[in-house]
């Protein structure tokens, strides 16, 4: 499904270079649930975003349901993005001037497949999921961090996604609030989802049935979680 | 020091009205180190941003080193922002086109008591405290959602003020980032400060002296850490 060679990301700032990834060599397949973690800094959410073709490597490849994805061009890739992937960012992202309802609804309404009405009713269930009925008509600055985050997630699965790419889901939820999206996120992969977490939480990632370790841009360990 | 008397802030939603928080009744004496715990949207943020007078309250008293808040004038209250409380957000507020450096710097050049090179070299030093030196010159978008995190610690720490309000400061840190700085708060408070942290992680409220409950916008429990 997903199958990255020699992916490198370098940053050049001046005359200093940053190199956020070196060198990541990974496979997932379909339905596999994987732990992404690492020191802050590490490359996590750099890795995220070019597997969730929202940005470009340096060099080495990047393979996505058997396609070179930098042989996309920008339609083909926008149609991915959004009918494939499901993406959950660190910093949310919402539109700040629109509300729950509505941010959650933009992805639908985007990929033109379904009606006004059809899109409201699917946000509403999907705000539902996420424990948000009642906050459908507030704009982010009128949510709490962990409300916002949790538009976002409610967002990133509205268009049934074959594959999640969850960054720091549950950073901002007390234990309960983060339970109940992680069992989301357990529920979508039973039902054969592909998903990707990166977290900092130990008790998040002891959750997926796969742990790869970032440090410095690299892949220091990847391992299966005999736990589960 | 912190003396809150039925503190209550409602919004109106339209015809709806939104408690984020009831009736807060809470003393917090100098040099308390003290944990805000409960779910998302329980209220925590908005008794923060009441506590760092950065917002009024609908009803109920604060009292703050003895004056009543609510008295104050702009001049006094910015006064007071500016060089009693040190308050690190849950979504950063960084300025989104200034480096690093000249973000942890504003305080004190808004103080107007520093000269600008010794400005640049306290917030140097706070910038190494984090463990971002090397990140000086970047600009937000050009750090980790953690690095942001711990830009905005070294700005509320940098005026040295009496009390610091962290809003989840550790909320997007690996392990060993974020016990590095909780190791930097429990310093403060080791050195007289008082320190209130929101956190969503029991590990972190276990450093604390002292841990206040919420939910539904009410207090519900108020405990001292037997442990430390
Ligand atoms: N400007 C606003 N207008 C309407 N409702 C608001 C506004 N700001 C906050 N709220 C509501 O007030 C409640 C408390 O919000 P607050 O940000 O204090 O929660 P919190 O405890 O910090 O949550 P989290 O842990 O998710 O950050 C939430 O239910 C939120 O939806
Ligand atoms: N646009 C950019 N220009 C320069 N350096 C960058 C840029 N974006 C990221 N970096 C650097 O690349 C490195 C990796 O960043 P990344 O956001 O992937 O880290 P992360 O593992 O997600 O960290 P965190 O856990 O703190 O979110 C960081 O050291 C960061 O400073
Ligand atoms: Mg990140
Ligand atoms: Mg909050």
């Amino acid at each position: 499904l997903i199958v990255t060679r020699e992916l490198t990301k370098v940053y050049a700032m001046g005359d200093v270079q940053v190199h956020a990834l070196r060198s990541v060599s990974l496979t997932i397949r379909s339905g596999e649930y994987v732990a992404i973690m690492g020191p802050s800094g590490s490359g996590k959410s750099t890795l995220m975003n070019l597997l969730g073709c929202l940005d470009t490597p340096t060099s080495g490849a990047y393979y996505l349901l058997g396609e070179d994805v930098s042989t996309l061009n920008d339609n083909q890739l926008s149609e991915v993005r959004n009918r494939r992937i499901g993406f959950v960012f660190q910093t949310y992202n919402l539109l700040p001037r629109a509300t729950a309802l509505h941010n959650v609804q933009l992805p639908l309404l985007y990929a033109h497949r379904v009606s006004r009405a059809e899109a409201r009713r699917r946000a509403l269930d999907a705000l539902q999921q996420v424990g948000l009925s009642d906050r459908a008509e507030h704009r982010p600055r009128e949510l709490s961090g962990g409300q916002q985050q949790r538009v976002a997630i409610a967002r990133a699965l509205i268009n049934n996604p074959d594959i999640i790419l969850a960054d720091e889901p549950t950073g901002n939820l007390d234990t309960q609030s983060g339970a109940e999206i992680l069992a989301l996120f357990d529920r979508l992969n039973e039902l054969g989802h592909t998903v990707i977490l990166v977290t900092h939480d130990h008790s998040v990632a002891a959750r997926c049935k796969r742990v790869v370790q970032l440090l410095d841009g690299r892949v220091v360990s990847d391992e299966l979680n005999n736990a589960s």
